[in-house]
């Protein structure tokens, strides 16, 4: 799976994820990807997510709505919403994977639980950063 | 310069650090610093952020490194399966299509959903169909093989484990 979460001048957030879905699966298996609010939830007034991992736990946790609404109504930040999510809450539902998110405010937040997670993300005029967790 | 960024994922359950060669590990920065330079270039130069997850999202389709687009894994016939969705923070479109076979770029077809259609989520031959009405690529089974997916694969399609991406071993059954 393979997504991208981005900020642009005019303040405006999106999000995207792509994926072949997992080796070996039957019967038209979708994961959480194309569903939104699952794997994929973009709102500029909190944030923008793309998720990676296993899809039928993130459809459960309805993760990266709940991260949103995390912001939104519990008035917590990025990075302590998405730990929540994926921390614990995912970790309770005995869900492998992560997102990554970003806000409005330029905050880039890569939080995940599982091994093999290969990130990148540059800011402003910063270097890039590329990393390969585990 | 404006407040812009980026951030991508190549997925997980890849190779663990520990497992990737040092050719690996290059060839897998090389692919993550090209997706993310590319949709970085675009929003300095004013593009939008929908524009910019679109290509970094497209590269990223286009590496058979990563588990999307040309590097999709096998499925149990051994075909390829591939999902995609985006989202505008903006306006809160959003387009989506599931199980699509033979198409390029998924994200593209689910930038047209975003765009060209009523709905939010297409899938299988009626998604197909909607990428053909609006002249997106198709490309044959072979442009998606992968010896290294395919020997994956070829590890479990007797059985019913199914793997996340490249997971090296298996020893659960999801779902």
């Amino acid at each position: 799976t393979v997504g991208a979460v981005a900020l642009d001048q005019n303040g405006h957030t999106a999000a995207a994820t792509s994926t072949g879905g997992m080796t070996n699966k039957n019967y038209n298996r979708i994961g959480d990807t194309p569903i939104i609010g699952a794997g994929t939830y973009a709102n500029n007034a909190t944030c923008a997510i793309s998720c990676t991992g296993h899809g039928e736990y993130f459809m459960r946790a309805v993760v990266a709505y709940d991260v949103s609404c995390l912001i939104e109504y519990k008035g917590l930040s990025l990075q302590q919403a998405c730990d929540e999510v994926v921390m614990q809450k995912l970790v309770r539902f005995g869900g492998e994977g992560g997102l990554i998110a970003l806000n409005k405010a330029g905050e880039v937040v890569l939080s995940f639980n599982s091994e093999g997670m290969y990130r990148a993300s540059k800011k402003n005029g910063e270097p890039t950063f590329v990393g390969i967790y585990r | 310069m404006k407040n812009i960024a980026i951030a991508i994922h190549g997925g997980a359950g890849t190779i663990t650090k520990k497992n990737l060669t040092p050719e690996q590990d290059k060839a897998y920065r090389a692919g993550l610093q090209e997706a993310v330079t590319a949709g970085h270039g675009l929003l300095a130069a004013g593009g939008s952020a929908l524009d910019a997850v679109d290509l970094a999202v497209t590269l990223l389709e286009d590496n058979p490194l990563f588990n999307a687009g040309r590097g999709s894994v096998f499925t149990k016939e051994g075909k390829h399966e591939m999902d995609a969705a985006i989202m505008c923070g903006n306006t809160l479109e959003a387009g989506a299509v599931a199980g699509v076979r033979s198409v390029k770029n998924p994200i593209k077809l689910a930038r047209a959903v975003l765009e060209h259609s009523d709905h939010v989520m297409l899938s299988g031959y009626g998604a197909e169909d909607f990428a053909r009405n609006h002249g997106l690529a198709f490309a044959p089974e072979a442009y998606f093989f992968d010896a290294h997916r395919y020997k994956q694969w070829s590890e479990v399609r007797d059985s019913a484990v199914f793997m996340l991406d490249h997971t090296e071993q298996v020893d659960a059954k999801f779902g």
